[in-house]
């Protein structure tokens, strides 16, 4: 099983 | 003022239908460079960069900078009322509540004029532009879209992996299983139908094959689609403009 990550846990806020 | 004029209305229908599917609605930044977005989708999944530089216009001009929240449904909807080879012109007021979008058909004497109501929107943007790449693989934009249509009718994930010589993507589910491997190609006669991978280290990856098949809905605006992979990082997919890009971001999956 494989889990969807979100851009936020790759790329900081602006 | 902002005003910026298109060469046919297509590019700016095509740049719209490949983003509204995506965000409902998102910043319109416009500078006397050109005009960007960045947004992202309500998964926070998806991330679209979109940079239309000034060279893309037949005219422009911004003299002061403006962000013009836009409703990309709305959007659609009235960009669609012009033909595909028209003049589009879109304009601003620096305080402006609304956008003019001008049509002129290139035969006939006419001219159609619509209003767009401006949206307020807070965005929160991400800092994405210092990534790394460890692998590129550039093939022809429709022949990824036919691959990732064609492995969602397995799975919802869809796997890339890269080694030196070769690009591989497969997907696996409850019917079965199924792969396509693609081979750097160089097609003189047509350029557009070569392939090259350029690799620093292997990549395995897997994307969501929903959020993919929302980026292949950019696969009018060119013939190439350029993939760029790092391992443990979300892929970059882009697809270039005349002078410019749409660019997404997509999050990968991981094992738990």
């Amino acid at each position: 099983f494989k889990k969807q990550k979100t851009l936020s846990d790759f790329f900081p806020a602006k | 003022m902002l005003e910026g004029k298109f060469e046919e209305a297509s590019l700016l229908k095509k740049i719209v239908e490949a983003m509204k599917d995506c965000v409902s609605s998102c910043n319109f930044n416009c500078t006397e460079n050109g005009i960007s977005v960045q947004a992202v989708d309500n998964s926070r999944v998806l991330l679209i960069s979109l940079l239309i530089e000034k060279d893309t216009f037949e005219e422009y001009r911004c003299d002061r900078n403006i962000t013009l929240g836009i409703g990309l449904g709305s959007f659609s909807k009235i960009i669609g009322n012009g033909a595909n080879s028209d003049y589009l012109t879109i304009q601003a007021e620096d305080d402006a509540d609304t956008l003019g979008i001008i049509f002129e058909d290139k035969v006939k004497d006419k001219i159609s004029e619509y209003n767009l109501k401006l949206l307020d929107i807070d965005a929160d943007l991400l800092e994405v532009d210092a990534m790394e790449t460890d692998a590129t693989i550039t093939l022809p934009s429709a022949d990824f879209a036919k691959i990732c249509k064609d492995m969602k009718t397995l799975s919802e994930s869809l796997q890339i992996t890269v080694t030196k010589d070769s690009a591989k993507f497969q997907s696996a589910g409850e019917i079965g299983s199924g792969s396509v491997v693609i081979k750097p190609k160089t097609d003189i006669d047509h350029p557009e139908e070569s392939i090259t991978i350029s690799l620093d280290k292997p990549i395995d990856l897997s994307f969501g094959s929903k959020y993919l098949s929302d980026i292949i809905k950019a696969t009018s605006l060119s013939q190439k689609v350029t993939i760029k992979l790092t391992e443990d990082s979300p892929g970059v997919f882009e697809y270039k403009l005349p002078s410019g890009y749409l660019r997404f971001y997509l999050a990968p999956k991981f094992d738990e």
